[in-house]
């Protein structure tokens, strides 16, 4: 280590690839999962968090560029110096990391022509991390390109890079030789080119719970569009209440910054004071803003002024705009806007007549009305009503989540009608189209 | 080895130099650097390059100048290149 270490003061870094290589043989799409693997090889091992993001904010920019291209390092066009990326630290370019566009950027070829991107990438990663150039004959940090270094979903770095990025920031829980933790990867990262054109053959995953026959830890409305979550999997429905697909989608590969070792959430909510979005699990929360979780958490649900324990369900209830948390039989009601609890809570569930004293979850929709939920049921309640409406319970997974009567289990609410006429909603379909074995997928932007 | 040519010399101070390994050339003085300071970088930068460290620019230091690498300097400019690591 040549160089004083100068290292990032927080874990969640986001980066974005700003510029592509002009004429490539790699698509975008390789580019950006190549950059995340790089990425990831850094945080399989260090408490550091990656996330990719639009904006231009992010804290690791990369890009693509020829010769000279206003940072002071020109390249040199072919050969040569082939990139470069700065250390971190509190200047604009912190982190930044560029590819020389003049190279032949190769992926999965062999040694003889053309760069290995995923290996240059991992090395100035190691750069945008803290790391400087190392002598060691295997490191990463090598100052010299030593061609490609074998399959990105299988590198692992060499053990000098790992005490060095080590030393900067510490351990990953899940790596410590210490700390038993069963930490399972999310395995859907993104596709890398060979397996792109066979990508609609995935099986569904093994361990991935039936929407169908579920119930669910928790429900709630975020940005206009319904979440279902069960284990480490959530299912989703657009504005229009359509299921955007059959298939679970991995809690952890969308919501970033969850621990990884998370198997479930107890509740969620969209916070209207602000629109951030709060998740529980026992005594801890995490603040989101979009998917990516702020800094700093999680934090002690105490903050809310809530027991330990937990909660079993949250939402915001339209009618009072106040934030409602249930656990087992009781229920509190807090100000999300002045940041404080309610006085004279907790009182004795249920609020509204007719619905279950006690909750899996609970959610407010864009029509007005309030949900809740238990087991495989659910019950309405009608804006600024408190009592369910007529006709509930009924089924959640035939009104929300496409299955057929016959798919429901042990339900004993399959072909009633709430007085609403609510039964089947509208753009849902009774007879779920899966039955004949297609994907029922619809495109949400 | 045979002596290096001139302009090999001249990429050799210029790359040990870009490189960290000698101070950057002084653009008013034009710095020369004495054979001794050069043999000196020299032997840095094969040491660090994982070459037998003869302090001669002889052509496996030569051609390891040419391999493409990353643009970072392997020593921090300011340190000479004879500060033990």
């Amino acid at each position: 280590q040549t160089l004083a270490p100068t290292k990032w003061n927080k874990r969640n870094l986001s980066w974005r690839v700003r510029t592509f290589p002009r004429d490539s043989a790699l698509g975008r799409d390789t580019v950006r999962a190549l950059m995340y693997y790089a990425l990831k090889v850094w945080s399989d091992i260090t408490p550091l968090n990656f996330h990719e993001v639009a904006g231009s904010a992010a804290d690791i920019q990369i890009d693509f560029s020829k010769a000279d291209h206003n940072d002071r390092y020109p390249f040199d066009g072919p050969g040569g110096t082939v990139a470069h990326a700065f250390f971190p630290g509190d200047h604009h370019a912190a982190g930044d990391t560029h590819f020389d566009d003049d190279e032949a950027w190769t992926f999965r070829s062999s040694d003889a022509h053309g760069m290995d991107l995923f290996a240059v990438a991992v090395h100035e990663f190691g750069h945008a991390l803290g790391l400087s150039h190392a002598a060691a004959a295997n490191s990463i940090m090598r100052p010299y390109y030593q061609g490609p270094v074998g399959d990105p979903l299988r590198y692992g770095l060499p053990y000098e890079d790992r005490v060095r990025i080590w030393q900067l920031y510490g351990v990953r829980e899940s790596v410590s030789p210490t700390v038993q933790l069963h930490t399972p990867e999310p395995k859907e990262p993104p596709l890398l080119p060979e397996s792109l054109d066979n990508r609609s053959s995935i099986p569904p995953r093994k361990d991935a719970p039936h929407r169908c026959s579920t119930h669910f830890d928790a429900v709630a409305q975020i940005r206009g569009e319904a979440f279902f979550f069960k284990g480490k999997y959530f299912w989703r429905l657009n504005r229009d209440r359509h299921l955007v697909s059959l298939q679970p989608a991995q809690m952890h590969r969308f919501w970033r910054g969850l621990p990884l070792h998370l198997d479930s959430v107890d509740a969620v909510y969209e916070r209207t004071s602000d629109h951030k979005i709060v998740f529980f699990k026992g005594d801890r929360y995490w603040v989101f803003k979009d998917n990516n979780v702020e800094e700093g958490y999680p934090r002690p649900i105490s903050d809310f002024s809530l027991p330990p324990g937990g909660v079993d369900a949250a939402f915001s209830w339209a009618h009072n705009d106040r934030t409602y948390f249930f656990k087992d039989q009781l229920y509190w009601r807090y100000d999300d806007h002045m940041r404080r609890m309610d006085p004279g809570y907790p009182a004795q569930s249920p609020l509204w007549r007719g619905v279950p004293s006690t909750l899996d979850d609970a959610m407010r929709w864009s029509d007005g009305a309030s949900y809740f939920f238990r087991g495989q049921k659910y019950w309405k309640v009608l804006d600024g009503e408190l009592e369910a409406a007529p006709g509930y319970p009924q089924s959640t997974a035939r009104d929300w989540l496409v299955c057929g009567d016959q798919q429901v289990d042990g339900s004993d609410t399959a072909g009633t009608t709430g007085a609403d006429g609510a039964h089947a909603p509208p753009g849902q379909h009774d007879q779920s189209r899966s039955e004949d074995g297609y994907e029922v997928c619809s495109c949400t932007s | 080895a045979p002596a290096p040519r001139a302009e090999d010399l001249s990429l050799g101070a210029e790359w040990l130099s870009r490189f960290g390994y000698l101070p950057p050339a002084d653009p008013a003085t034009g710095q020369l650097q004495t054979q001794e300071e050069l043999s000196k970088a020299i032997a840095a930068m094969q040491q660090f390059g994982g070459l037998e460290a003869t302090g001669v620019l002889d052509e496996a230091t030569l051609a390891l100048m040419k391999t493409p690498r990353c643009s970072l300097p392997d020593l921090p400019a300011s340190a000479p290149a004879r500060r033990r690591r």
